[in-house]
């Protein structure tokens, strides 16, 4: 474990609180893209399988049950509890365009082709695409809450540093691993133009960014 | 191999 591998984990478990808690105080789930939480609970299930067959650490574990139990409840309160207030209308990303071709190359691309290892991959690949639906939504709605900017920020923030955690841990123990690089670098890139409007819009004051 | 040691990662 290194720093930047810990706050990664820390502003991944941060983004993930405030859109629960977002969620939750404001009774609401308008602006948020159903279908990136959806996709995201699809990426802690496939990858954190490992639960069941190997311990790590308890943090690791506590940390996997933690993101697992709170991407499964804000995907109910998104789709049950508040179902009302789901915004459904702009949440129209195809999202089957993602998912068949992560899945096809989670079979092509992979260390190796065992279960687990292919629904690791399927789950890195997938989780370097899941944000599009919830970018496609603030373009289409012209707009996004600040408290929907910050989660946005931290999301993509964690895998920022994820990435200087792999620079770190190719530095000082020549570990990489290219699928989850390539991956992380893809994810990362996508939020590029989201951070620029974050920071430039943020200093401005105005609560709300308008995506071109 | 290296696939295992990401597998102490989030």
């Amino acid at each position: 474990m290194n720093i930047f591998r810990l706050t990664g984990d820390l502003s991944h478990l941060a983004a993930i609180i405030i859109l629960l808690l977002k969620i939750w105080k404001t009774r609401s789930c308008a602006g948020i893209s159903g279908k990136s939480q959806v996709l995201f609970a699809l990426v802690f299930t496939t990858r954190y399988l490992d639960l069941l067959t190997s311990f790590i650490s308890l943090y690791n574990t506590t940390m996997k049950i933690i993101y697992i139990g709170c991407a499964y409840a804000t995907v109910y309160l998104i789709y049950m509890k508040f179902k009302a207030t789901y915004d459904g209308n702009h949440d129209t990303f195809r999202v089957e365009f993602l998912v068949v071709p992560v899945g096809g190359l989670a079979f092509l691309v992979n260390h190796d082709f065992s279960p687990l290892e292919i629904l690791w991959t399927f789950s890195i690949y997938l989780e370097s695409v899941a944000i599009l639906p919830q970018l496609f939504m603030i373009s289409k709605t012209g707009e996004a809450e600040t408290i929907t900017t910050h989660y946005l920020f931290f999301l993509g923030l964690y895998r920022a540093l994820y990435l200087i955690n792999w620079i770190w841990r190719f530095y000082f123990e020549g570990f990489f691993d290219m699928i989850a690089i390539v991956a992380g670098v893809v994810q990362t890139i996508l939020y590029c133009d989201f951070f620029y409007l974050y920071v430039t819009k943020g200093e401005s004051g105005s609560n709300k960014i308008n995506p071109a | 191999g290296t696939a295992n040691k990401t597998k102490d990662e989030l």
